[in-house]
């Protein structure tokens, strides 16, 4: 991770991940 | 004898009209009325009144209502264009709209853009990528020492922050996010083009006697 830089880690929240919502 | 019955349906509140809808986004009416019904079955998950709270949203993305979250609440507020603590359906059509695979580049830099920019300056400042950093560890199993993360913040800040002056406004965002694409991975939802095959049963739903595409 350090490696990466702080939105890449940012953009890994689940909670950022829309994607759940069509997962009805 | 027909196959359906006929019923009068309830008004829904912030239901817009699905043609109009259609003609402001990316989205087919049919598409606009697939998304109703995932709409109507967010939106009835907690309180059935045709709004999305809070709740309702972390519940869909999480499926565990006592979650909160940072971002979750990030996207929520961005949703919440009209600031009415709710997402009525125009609302989400609209921002749903920023994650269609074929909506233009530039809103997507926009949105994404405001999403980190959390207290609305007009700037993404180091203390709220720190904030959001260590959201981020909280939510997930990953562990990173203070001295990392500042590490971290240090390489983000010195590639993106062309003037050095401690914040990102939205040109140095514009020229970061074009050289790294892969940050606007979470700002495309390929779903949304497939949406009227998961949600079929907008057919028997429909307001248009002829279903344009």
């Amino acid at each position: 991770p350090a490696a990466m830089n702080a939105f890449e880690l940012i953009s890994m929240s689940k909670g950022l991940n829309l994607g759940n919502l069509f997962d009805t | 004898m027909g196959c359906f019955h006929s019923t009068v349906r309830k008004p829904v509140p912030g239901h817009e009209n699905p043609t109009i809808l259609a003609s402001q986004t990316a989205f087919s009416v049919s598409e606009v009325e697939a998304l109703f019904e995932l709409f109507k079955s967010i939106s009835s998950s907690v309180i059935d009144d045709g709004l999305i709270n809070k709740e309702e949203f972390q519940l869909a993305l999480f499926k565990n209502r006592k979650k909160e979250n940072l971002f979750a609440n990030r996207i929520f507020d961005l949703f919440d264009v009209k600031q009415k603590g709710v997402i009525d359906f125009g609302d989400f059509v609209r921002a749903l709209n920023v994650f269609h695979p074929n909506a233009p580049q530039e809103d997507k830099i926009s949105f994404c853009f405001k999403l980190y920019d959390m207290d609305g300056t007009g700037f993404i400042e180091r203390q709220e990528v720190k904030q959001m950093l260590i959201a981020l560890l909280c939510e997930s199993e990953l562990k990173l020492a203070d001295d990392t993360i500042e590490v971290i913040l240090d390489k983000t800040f010195s590639e993106a922050d062309v003037d050095q002056d401690g914040k990102i406004d939205k040109s140095e965002w514009h020229n970061f996010v074009t050289k790294n694409p892969s940050l606007l991975k979470i700002m495309t939802l390929p779903y949304l083009r497939d949406i009227t095959t998961t949600f079929p049963s907008f057919v028997f739903n429909s307001e248009v006697e002829e279903i344009a595409t």
